[in-house]
C-alpha cells in the first residue's frame, strides 16, 4: 500500500527574501529532511 | 506398470511446479537486488514497461484481492497462531515486540495486520512547524511539484498529474452532482439514501469549499501562487510494516473522495512497470488545509491490501464487489463548513488485507 501526501508549503523566490533571511534561505523555505529510498517510521519529521 | 506410472507422474510435476516458483523467485530477487545496486549508486530505477504488467490487467484483481481477504479473516486456532505471526515477521520484517497484545491474541491473520503498536512506540518529532510522516515505510518519491503541468514522477522516465490522483479535475464536483441525479455509485439501495444525503451535502457545500480545494490550487496562475509551492510525498508500505495511518500536522478535513478504480500490486516491481498505477488504483483521498495552505492524503490500495477504513468514517466500504460500478466511480462527501478537525499524530485511518 501507499500514501501520497500533497502539501502547499512557503517555497520563497531567493530574489523575494530580505537581506537577512537571503543568507539562510532555508529560514523560509520548506525542505525535506528525507531522501528517496530512506526508511521512515510514523511521527518522524518528513520535512520542516 | 499403470498405478506405477502415475504414481512417477506427481511428484515429477511437484518438483516441476517448485523449481519453477524457485527459478522466478530467484530471477525477482536479482533483479531487485539490480534495482538497489542502481540506487547505490545514485542511479534511479527506469520505468520499463512490460508484458506482465498487461497480463495483469486480464487477471480479476479485485475478486482475487477479496478472496486474500477472506482466507486472511478466518479465525486461527490459538497454538497456530505464533507459527502463522512469526512467519509473516520474518518472511517481512516486521518487528513483533512492538506489537501491543501478545502475538496469540490476535486471531487472525487480518486482526494481526492492523495491530497498534506499544505506547510510545512512535514518538512524535516534536517540532512546531516539521511535517510528520503519516505511516512507516520507505520514502518512494519526494520533491516540489513544478511547472503547470502539475505532474508527480512516479518513477524516472514516467510522471503522472496531481489533479488525476486527487480528483481535482472539474468534472468531478459535476460528478458529485451528476451522481445526484444518478446515484450510481450506491453500493446497495439503502445506502443510497445515505450516499445521495453525503452527495447533496458535498453538492451544496463543494462549492464553498472549492477555494482551498486541490482544484483551485491546481489551476490557479503563478502570479497567484505568492511565497507558496506546491510539495509532494510518496511513501510506501510494505507488508510488514505497521499498517495504521496517521495526521502529518494539524489540520482541517473538508473533503473525501473515494475511487472505485482498480487494484494493481504496488511493489517496486509495479511501480517501474505500470503507468499511473497510483491514478489507476483503488484510493481514498482526504483534502483540507493546514497552517500552511492546502493539504491532501491519498491512500491507495492494492491488490494485497486492498481494504482503506476511515476513523471518522466507519460505514465507508472500500474493496466492494464491482457489480454494477465503474472503474471511474467516485464518491464523494464534505465534512461541512468547518471540515473535520485533526490534530497531529491523530490515528485518521487504517489499511487492511484484502
Amino acid at each position: 500500500s501507499t500514501v501520497v501526501l500533497v502539501f502547499e508549503a512557503p517555497s520563497v523566490e531567493t530574489e523575494d527574501l530580505s537581506a537577512h533571511e537571503k543568507s539562510r534561505p532555508e529560514s523560509r523555505n520548506f525542505r525535506f529532511t528525507v531522501a528517496n529510498g530512506e526508511r521512515i517510521k510514523m511521527g518522524q519529521a518528513l520535512g520542516d | 506398470r499403470h498405478s506405477e506410472g502415475s504414481n512417477l507422474y506427481l511428484p515429477g510435476a511437484t518438483v516441476a511446479t517448485l523449481m519453477m516458483l524457485g527459478a522466478l523467485h530467484i530471477r525477482r530477487m536479482y533483479e531487485e537486488k539490480q534495482v538497489d545496486e542502481a540506487r547505490r549508486q545514485g542511479r534511479e530505477p527506469e520505468f520499463v514497461a512490460d508484458w506482465k504488467a498487461t497480463f495483469l490487467q486480464m487477471l480479476p484483481l479485485r475478486f482475487i484481492s477479496r478472496t486474500w481477504g477472506s482466507l486472511t479473516s478466518v479465525e486461527l486456532p490459538v497454538w497456530l497462531r505464533p507459527h502463522v505471526y512469526n512467519g509473516w515477521a520474518r518472511a517481512f520484517n516486521a518487528n513483533l515486540d512492538e506489537a501491543s497484545l501478545p502475538i496469540e491474541e490476535y486471531v487472525s491473520l487480518r486482526d494481526f495486520f492492523t495491530r497498534t503498536l506499544k505506547e510510545g512506540a512512535r514518538p512524535l518529532d516534536p517540532s512546531t512547524t516539521c511535517l510528520l510522516s503519516p505511516v512507516d515505510g520507505v520514502v518512494l518519491q519526494c520533491g516540489q511539484v513544478t511547472g503547470t503541468g502539475t505532474m508527480i514522477e512516479q518513477v524516472k522516465g514516467f510522471s503522472y498529474s496531481v489533479s488525476s490522483l486527487l480528483g481535482a479535475n472539474p468534472h468531478v464536483s459535476s460528478s458529485s452532482s451528476s451522481l445526484l441525479e444518478d446515484g450510481q455509485t450506491t453500493q446497495n439501495p439503502d445506502e443510497s439514501e445515505a450516499t445521495s444525503r453525503n452527495q447533496i451535502e458535498s453538492a451544496t457545500e463543494a462549492d464553498s469549499l472549492r477555494a482551498s480545494s486541490s482544484q483551485h490550487i491546481l489551476t490557479r496562475s503563478p502570479s497567484e501562487t505568492g511565497n507558496k509551492g506546491l510539495f509532494y510525498c510518496v511513501l510506501y508500505l510494505g507488508p510488514g510494516d505497521y499498517h495504521r495511518i496517521h495526521s502529518p500536522s494539524d489540520w482541517d478535513v473538508f473533503y473525501r473522495r473515494h475511487f472505485y478504480g482498480r487494484l494493481y500490486p504496488v511493489n517496486e516491481r509495479a511501480v517501474r512497470t505500470i503507468k499511473n498505477l497510483y491514478v489507476l488504483n483503488e484510493r481514498v483521498v482526504l483534502e483540507g488545509r493546514w497552517s500552511q495552505g492546502f493539504m491532501a492524503m491519498a491512500a491507495v490500495g492494492a491488490t494485497n491490501v486492498g481494504s482503506i477504513e476511515l476513523k471518522f468514517e466507519p460505514e465507508l466500504k472500500t474493496n466492494i464487489p464491482k457489480v454494477g460500478l465503474s472503474l471511474a466511480t467516485i464518491n464523494s462527501r464534505s465534512y461541512g463548513q468547518n471540515g473535520l478537525n485533526v490534530k497531529a499524530g491523530e490515528e485518521v485511518a487504517v489499511f487492511n488485507l484484502g
